[in-house]
């Protein structure tokens, strides 16, 4: 799969540019965190286009965000 | 603009999932 840049993302209809981005960032969450990895994709859906581009080319980021989301998560399921 | 992670955001389904 060729990787997804910015100008393939921009000809897609703004609708579906989330799902773009999904489908690209989930096998990666999925490989990290396989209960919750529709739950982290969605979470880190809400992040800027233009960020979530540069997290799918720097995999520091991507975990760093991965983690960030997941430590919430959990938390609030704790308190639930 | 900081990552604030929303718990209450939509789950994400992959297309290439199949249903249910």
């Amino acid at each position: 799969q060729e990787p997804l840049t910015a100008s393939m993302l921009a000809a897609a209809p703004l609708k579906e540019q989330k799902q773009l981005l999904g489908e690209r960032l989930y096998p990666l969450i999925q490989m990290l965190h396989p209960v919750v990895a529709g739950k982290i994709t969605g979470m880190l859906l809400e992040i800027d286009n233009s960020e979530l581009l540069h997290m799918l080319e720097s995999p520091e980021s991507l975990h760093a965000k991965v983690e960030e989301a997941v430590a919430v998560l959990q938390a609030h399921q704790a308190k639930e | 603009k900081p990552f604030v992670p929303n718990v209450h955001a939509a789950e994400f389904v992959p297309s290439f999932l199949p249903k249910g």
